[in-house]
């Protein structure tokens, strides 16, 4: 059986950016990320679903040393922007389950969500690709989530 | 300087599934994942954004053959989920930036949200990471976004 999950990883130095209702129309994202470079703050990841009504919400997260000069830029940014808000976290954790195949094997994304589940631990945010399924939860239910994770995919101590 | 975008790669051969208003606390994803799973449903991608009151939206990708089969299994699921509502697009297009290191150099994502800006692709979910930025846009704009990635990331032939 292959090996297909090689590491469960823990980073609690992000926080989470939301703006929501933006404009769902080409150049809302060009602006936000154009303005939070070069406020010389580094984006980690980026997550926006789909949107409806012409507004979608866009996340993103930053180190959290970087949180309050972020929040100043983007509320600068979208301060005309009409209906948009902008909410953060400071606590957040993000888990990232790493491998190879993660898609093409099958059970993996149902066993990753299973032991979070059984775990007690809210999935807040999912961002996944085939070779890394990245889950934000509470800052809370870091040490617990990450444990469980180590132990649903056999890589415990 | 170094390469830092090595490819950007187009697939038209993806549908997405969204559940919109599904509950957000422990054990939602899981029954989403384990239900496709077991109806034989590859999952490609998922995205989640943050929630708010307690709902948010869960959005994932198959393949574009087995969306039929894919909806059929959610709608069962979802059908005694108040207030869950279930949309697709089978028109989509998952266009990917691959290299390394693409939140830390800088300018990266804003280069991608830029070309696709000028373009005048709307960006309709996006899903990145250091290595990956994905990002998807509708299939009529297909050949254009993709033309206009490899244009700003110096790939075209
Ligand atoms: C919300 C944002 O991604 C917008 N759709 C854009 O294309 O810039
Ligand atoms: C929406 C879904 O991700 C839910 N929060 C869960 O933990 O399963």
């Amino acid at each position: 059986e292959d090996i297909v999950v090689s590491d469960v990883h823990l980073d609690e130095q992000q926080a989470r950016v939301t703006i929501r209702r933006v404009q769902d129309r080409p150049g809302i994202a060009a602006e936000v990320f154009t303005a939070v470079a070069e406020g010389g703050v580094m984006v980690d990841m980026i997550v926006q679903n789909v949107g409806h009504d012409e507004l979608t919400d866009l996340s993103f997260t930053v180190p959290r040393v970087d949180l309050e000069r972020c929040l100043l830029l983007v509320r600068e940014l979208i301060s005309d922007w009409p209906g948009a808000t902008l909410s953060y976290d400071g606590e957040m954790a993000l888990l990232t389950v790493m491998g190879i195949g993660l898609r093409s094997h099958t059970g993996v994304g149902e066993r990753m969500f299973r032991a979070l589940s059984d775990a007690g631990v809210n999935v807040q945010l999912v961002n996944t690709s085939e070779i890394r399924f990245g889950v934000v939860v509470a800052r809370t239910d870091a040490a617990k989530a990450h444990q469980a994770l180590l132990a649903a995919f056999g890589l415990q101590a």
